[in-house]
């Protein structure tokens, strides 16, 4: 078993660097390693290419056990997602992206601009607004984003809305002060529906590295995730942490965002995911 | 951090004479762990055990401290040196307005960045500071700009129905003639690898020849920082790195990948969303933040 441990060192080494590569972390590059080598020596397997075929069938396991990337939509109108995450990773254009979705299956959406504090951030909401042709609220600057929420659940229900997207501000998940704004937003949104929010989606950028695993750690332990938005998979960047974060949080991804336009949102593909990791 | 990590090693070593070679080496795993964690890209870090396992070899062992001291002293010293120069702060043109360009991925914190800056030079040199919104993708981004601007008194140009070369030469023409100190242009986020937009950004350079370019880099960003800050510098040659977002959690590993390969300093720091949360960059906070 050493020998053929050592035997391909060189082999070894360069797959392991090439998940590392792709920010996998390093304790789950080794664990699943670990777990290709005993397959591969008890089954007599040294072609590279069906190594890599092995290591990838490892990696889809990991994401796709208990698989749920559908999206919950509940029989009670309106549905409710909560859209959080930290600074610039793509949550607004996200729910933008979403609307766009949900408009396209014929669903009524709502925007909630609860984004109450950084420059501009109604406006960008309200252009998409304006574009999806879509119900918008939003107060004034620096007001409180659970009163924009509580408004946009009453107006949902007032006008027979399916799916309210609340839209909320960047912030880091270390900042306490912010993590528990959030909670708050979390309680009046099952205030307003008798249940929890329907989604409650941490949006995570896929040229993050390791510090994604900590965001979800955190957000998870405030919210109870119910899912990731994974943003910029059009960026040079693999995204790997995904694997991290499913394996040992249990978090999954349910939608991908590869691009800058409305369209270019879609359901998270695990064995798509994995081949451009290894492309 | 390391020295944590290192903790439980230091017990186990026996003789307080030279780092036996199977010591150095649980040494050096130690550090590669740190700095995998860390988001140091794992070639340079290929390099750093190198360099690190060359010092802890060849150096006399003092006899004050133990030998893995000696390789944490050694660590921090050489993590110092790959962090690049302390900022040397803004060189402004010794004629005319001093013209500033900023460049990144979407998202990085290019204009929060350019209104911290503006406010920078405007509180620390009294200079007047003027900026060109040269974003027309981005949807309410030059009112982002605008509103952040009308803060600290600095005048924002624009002009719908240009192209972002236009605007950018307008602008500079514009606040060249009003007597602006300095002029800083902001840009739409871009990928390194999108042929048309970096395009556009060597089209504007060339346009207005900036006297400084910096390029804004999150400080989370992971393994292809490197390519990243290589593939910038390749289309667009740039003088230097803002490093944003340095008040999360993050340990900041691109930092030290990006000046070790592309050897472009590091200026300036973003920590908030608050404009004073704008610093100049200093290598050894850097490094015990990446030590953890
Ligand atoms: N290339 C690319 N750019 C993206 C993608 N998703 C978002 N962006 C861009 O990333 C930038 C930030 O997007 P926003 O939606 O404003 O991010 P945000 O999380 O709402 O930012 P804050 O509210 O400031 O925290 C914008 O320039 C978007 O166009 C993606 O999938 N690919
Ligand atoms: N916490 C924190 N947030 C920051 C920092 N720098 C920027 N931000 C936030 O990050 C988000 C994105 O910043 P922008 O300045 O809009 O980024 P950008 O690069 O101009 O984005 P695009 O134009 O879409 O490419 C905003 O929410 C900023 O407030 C920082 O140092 N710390
Ligand atoms: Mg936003
Ligand atoms: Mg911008």
């Amino acid at each position: 078993w050493n020998k053929f441990k050592n035997d391909n060192r060189l082999f070894w080494d360069e797959l392991e660097e090439q998940m590392i590569a792709g920010d996998i972390s390093i304790d789950t590059t080794a664990m699943i390693l670990d777990e290709v080598k005993k397959n591969a020596y008890s089954e007599n397997i040294n072609d590279p290419e069906r190594i890599e075929t092995l290591i990838k069938s490892e990696i889809i396991k990991i994401l796709e056990i208990n698989k749920n990337t559908e999206l919950n939509i509940p029989h009670e109108p309106p549905a409710v997602f909560l859209i959080v995450g930290v600074n610039g990773t793509g949550k607004t254009s996200s729910v933008a992206k979403l609307a766009s979705m949900f408009k396209k299956d014929g669903k009524k959406v709502l925007l909630s601009a609860a984004d109450t504090y950084r420059a501009a951030a109604v406006e960008q909401l309200q252009h998409y607004a304006e574009k999806l042709n879509l119900d918008i609220v939003y107060h004034q600057k620096f007001s409180d984003p659970g009163a924009v929420v509580y408004d946009s659940i009453e107006k949902a229900k007032a006008k027979g809305i399916d799916i309210v997207l609340i839209d909320t501000a960047g912030r880091m998940q270390t900042s306490h002060n912010l993590m528990e704004e959030l909670k708050k937003i979390k309680k009046v949104i099952s205030g307003r529906i008798n249940r929890d929010a329907d989604e409650i989606l941490l949006v995570i950028d896929s040229t993050t590295g390791q510090n994604a695993k900590k965001q979800v750690e955190l957000f998870n332990k405030s919210l109870n995730l119910t899912g990731i938005i994974l943003t910029k998979t059009d960026s040079t960047s693999k995204g790997g942490i995904v694997i991290t974060i499913k394996n040992d949080l249990k978090v999954p991804v349910k939608l991908i965002t590869s691009g800058e336009k409305l369209d270019d949102m879609s359901y998270f593909d695990a064995v798509k995911f994995t081949d451009l990791l290894f492309s | 951090t390391l020295t944590a990590r290192f903790e439980d090693l230091f017990y186990k070593i026996k003789n307080k004479g030279k780092l036996s070679p199977t010591d150095l080496d649980s040494a050096l795993r130690e550090i590669k762990l740190a700095l995998l964690e860390a988001d140091v890209n794992f070639k340079v870090v290929k390099e750093f055990l190198e360099n690190v396992k060359t010092k802890a070899t060849g150096e006399k062992i003092l006899e004050s401290i133990t030998p893995y001291q000696q390789v944490v002293k050694i660590v921090n010293e050489e993590i110092i040196k790959m962090l690049g120069p302390s900022s040397g702060g803004i060189s402004f043109s010794s004629s005319g307005p001093t013209i500033i360009m900023v460049m990144g991925l979407q998202g990085s914190g290019k204009t929060s960045s350019v209104i911290k800056l503006a406010n920078y030079i405007n509180s620390k040199f009294s200079r007047k500071v003027s900026i060109v919104a040269a974003d027309i993708y981005r949807p309410a981004a030059v009112q982002q700009l605008k509103d952040m601007a009308k803060n600290i008194n600095v005048d924002v140009f624009f002009q719908s129905g240009l192209d972002p070369v236009s605007i950018s030469s307008k602008g500079v023409e514009f606040f060249r003639k009003n007597g602006s100190d300095v002029i800083i242009i902001d840009t739409a986020g871009r990928l390194q690898i999108d042929r048309d937009m970096m395009d556009e950004i060597a089209n504007i350079r060339k346009k207005i020849n900036p006297h400084l370019i910096y390029l804004v880099l999150d400080a989370m960003t992971g393994q292809e920082a490197v390519n990243i800050a290589y593939g910038f510098n390749e289309k667009v040659e740039y003088d230097g790195i803002i490093m944003t977002k340095l008040d999360s959690d993050t340990r900041g590993g691109a930092a030290l990948s990006v000046y070790h390969v592309v050897k472009k300093p590091i200026e300036f720091i973003s920590t908030g969303e608050k404009i004073e949360d704008f610093d100049l960059f200093h290598p050894e906070r850097m490094a015990s933040r990446i030590l953890g």
